[in-house]
């Protein structure tokens, strides 16, 4: 992967090509036998494999689920992604926090999330955020696979114009990378945590954005929020807003989290990673590690939560 | 391949609640084609924008003739691109 053959000589300082990204998850697994798997939980439009890289050390266990890369011009996320991935792999054993959680939880990891828009990015438009189906009847391409949740899917907060970035798409589920996801959620049935990374802006946010009534955990999610973000900004001093998507952001609907939360998992957070180079999904490389250490603070006080608070 | 030749990207911070509506009526629109990065939220919150180079010189008027303030985030997209494109084929070899 860009020349490394193992993990250990992985460059998580540079941007990698899809290629790269899905040979690297290949060595981690070669090289974790008795930690890390691949489950394939489905393919994107264009016939990519939607591959998750699955934590575990025992059976039937319940599961935190972070995916990056749903928005495939936020070339930040995947990068973290991986970092994420090896961190995971390292730290068993060695991190009494992460081990503890891992000795009762299973950890899944997509990092490729929208592989056809990320492929994209890479061949034919870099500023490419959309998933890669064509639209009948328009000639603009791809939904925005973060509008296109049945969670108040078609409600104001969304376009309806295949020509947006933020077109929800036919109807929810429309697209094979949200609907593969949905399956896999309803499948697996004991996700705690779910947490999905987008940049930029620097922000931690919980359900709703399609409502303004507060999540029925909101007091529990704000608290928890704060913690991450204090965690985060412990290491290089990032600072991050955080609240209810609604609140923080605008109205969205059909997003991601907000259909988990309605599905029963509790811990459900979306971020917006950071943009200290000032040149938003152009986020320099040299700043890949700096933003994926801090992101992982935070992760890991949210994961630790869901651990120590079973529901 | 798509290029953004003149394309720039615009920071641009609302003094008040009426300077963000007038940023919110801007993504109605269309015809500039403008692609927010960072959309419109509070005051509190600058609004990152890239504006295709047709539309450059109409934005700023907009957003002139309104008094509102917006800086240059990035003066010419496609350098930067270019730039991130020479690192990772550099680190590929």
């Amino acid at each position: 992967a860009g020349g490394a053959r193992s993990t250990d000589s992985f460059d998580y300082a540079n941007y990698h090509t899809i290629s790269e990204i899905y040979n690297f998850q290949d060595m981690l697994v070669r090289e974790n036998p008795n930690l890390v798997s691949k489950i394939v939980i489905g393919q994107s439009y264009e016939g990519r494999p939607l591959s998750v890289l699955k934590f575990s050390t025992g059976a039937n266990r319940p599961g935190l689920w972070i995916d990056t890369g749903i928005h495939s011009r936020e070339w930040v996320t995947q990068a973290s992604g991986t970092w994420f991935a090896k961190k995971i792999a390292t730290a068993y054993g060695s991190d009494p926090a992460l081990t503890a959680i891992l000795n009762n939880m299973d950890i899944f990891l997509l990092i490729m999330t929208n592989p056809d828009g990320f492929a994209y990015t890479q061949t034919n438009n870099r500023m490419w955020r959309k998933t890669r189906k064509p639209n009948p009847g328009s000639s603009c391409v791809g939904v925005d696979p973060n509008r296109n949740w049945d969670a108040g899917f078609g409600e104001p907060g969304a376009s309806n114009n295949p020509c947006s970035e933020t077109y929800r798409g036919p109807r929810a589920n429309s697209e094979s990378e949200v609907k593969s996801i949905v399956d896999f959620v309803r499948s697996h049935g004991n996700l705690k945590s779910f947490i999905s990374i987008h940049s930029y802006s620097q922000m931690l946010l919980y359900p709703y954005g399609y409502t303004s009534t507060p999540a029925k955990d909101q007091a529990e999610l704000h608290s928890l929020a704060k913690k991450a973000i204090t965690a985060l900004a412990s290491l290089y001093g990032t600072r991050y807003r955080y609240g209810s998507i609604i609140n923080t952001i605008y109205q969205a609907s059909g997003g991601t989290i907000d259909w988990t939360y309605n599905q029963g998992i509790k811990y459900s957070y979306t971020f917006e990673l950071r943009d200290t180079g000032d040149y938003g999904f152009l986020l320099p490389a040299n700043q890949i590690i700096p933003t994926a250490e801090e992101t992982w603070l935070a992760l890991m006080v949210i994961m630790k939560h869901a651990y120590k608070n079973a529901y | 391949k798509e290029t953004f030749e003149g394309h720039q990207v615009l920071r641009i911070t609302a003094k008040d609640e009426a300077q963000l509506a007038l940023i919110k009526d801007l993504e109605d629109m269309i015809h500039f084609e403008l692609d927010f990065w960072r959309g419109v939220t509070d005051v509190a919150s600058p609004v990152d924008v890239r504006v295709p180079f047709h539309s450059l010189q109409s934005v700023k008027v907009y957003l002139e003739t309104k008094a509102i303030e917006y800086a240059t985030m990035i003066e010419d997209l496609q350098a930067l691109l270019e730039k991130e494109q020479e690192e990772m084929d550099a680190v590929a070899r």
